[in-house]
């Protein structure tokens, strides 16, 4: 996955999200694409979840998945989740769940809650940093404010690093795809880079959702495991997403 | 970057509104009303996508088969998994029986479709 958050001149959040999906679960020689992606295409939807006929917040999601991995809280914060693979993975916290070991959170139910009941980025920020997690994870949290994005690099017990937004500093944009934002990506799978790349092309003063439709429309960080494509912004409590798909050539991951 | 990646190419910057080749068109709006009872919140959206769903499910069940080539592990396996939905926080493990209800699935697959992440971040 890539994420994005930029900020524009007059303070304006965005937040916008590849979701790749499928890794190493079955090669479709014939179509050169992966099996698991291609079946989960038709399945995306974009939900309101409300109370009151009045909406709570909005997602992109799978049909039939409870749990949520890209939402918006309207006036409040964005949120996205990376995969963070592990050798300390969400394998051992099932396997601690199924003995009794119970003191976790899924991650996608973690997401939800807090989308469901957060009241403010600072609120939101705190739970995903300090709740303990059956795995990994990357959580990429914007705000409604100057400067409130940031990056929380989880292990299942504790947040090993967050990374902010800081204008001041000239950091008026994070990027967060499947590595430590303190390590290089791995050699063969760089969508950082390139993502950086094209947003500072773009430059602050230019910057929109559309602009990071753009730069998640540029392969690598479009690849043949992308599902979809969300765009989000929380002061309307904006969100849309779309279905992708990456002609050759084009990378496999 | 694009000496490295041969698959890597110049920042489009032309790209929105979506077309063309690696647009596949809009994911379908849906309203999920939490004043309905767990079991009842999903229902429109899981019946509208139940063959869809059906696919993905038996895609899931394809690769754990290819690891573990033994149906009657399978079988036990979700057993298990459904067993595991009674020890999952409320209401996500009574949305998931709705989930299993609405589009007559074993339980145990949809448990496993809705703990996919934590099972593949290894």
């Amino acid at each position: 996955c890539t994420s994005i958050i930029a900020q524009d001149k007059t303070g304006k959040l965005y937040h916008a999200r590849n979701l790749d999906f499928g890794l190493f679960l079955g090669w479709d020689v014939q179509n050169s694409s992966w099996h698991t992606t291609q079946k989960l295409k038709p399945i995306m939807v974009s939900l309101d979840f409300q109370k009151n006929n009045k909406t709570v917040f909005k997602s992109a999601n799978f049909a039939g998945y409870v749990g949520i991995i890209s939402g918006v809280k309207p006036a409040l914060f964005t949120l996205t989740m990376n995969e963070r693979f592990s050798l300390d993975g969400g394998y051992i916290g099932i396997l601690e769940w199924l003995i009794g070991k119970r003191d976790g959170w899924w991650m996608s139910f973690l997401i939800r809650t807090v989308l469901e009941n957060g009241t403010s980025y600072e609120e939101a920020k705190d739970k995903l940093a300090n709740t303990k997690l059956l795995a990994p994870a990357y959580f990429i949290l914007g705000g409604n404010k100057l400067d409130e994005g940031c990056i929380i690099t989880r292990s299942r017990s504790a947040a090993l690093n967050i990374k902010y937004l800081d204008t001041k500093k000239g950091n008026w944009f994070l990027v967060q795809t499947n590595y430590d934002p303190w390590k290089p990506p791995l050699i063969i799978d760089d969508r950082r880079n390139p993502a950086i790349n094209c947003v500072n092309q773009t430059g602050q003063e230019k910057i929109a959702l559309s602009d990071l439709y753009n730069v998640l429309s540029t392969k690598p960080m479009l690849n043949k495991l992308t599902v979809g494509t969300t765009l989000l912004e929380v002061s309307e409590g904006h969100i849309e997403s779309y279905l992708r798909d990456c002609p050759n050539p084009c990378s496999p991951w | 970057v694009r000496a490295r990646d041969p698959f890597a190419e110049d920042c489009r910057i032309h790209e929105y509104p979506p077309a063309g080749p690696t647009y596949k068109g809009i994911f379908p709006e849906y309203v999920i009303n939490l004043d309905l009872p767990p079991r009842e919140r999903w229902v429109q959206v899981v019946r509208e996508k139940k063959n869809e769903l059906r696919i993905v499910m038996k895609t899931i069940k394809d690769i754990v088969l290819t690891f573990i080539p033994n149906e009657k592990f399978i079988a036990s396996m979700e057993s298990k998994m459904g067993w595991l939905c009674s020890t999952l926080p409320y209401p996500f493990n009574e949305e998931i029986k709705g989930i299993a209800s609405a589009i007559d699935v074993p339980l145990g697959d949809v448990v496993v479709f809705n703990i996919f992440y934590e099972i593949f971040t290894v």
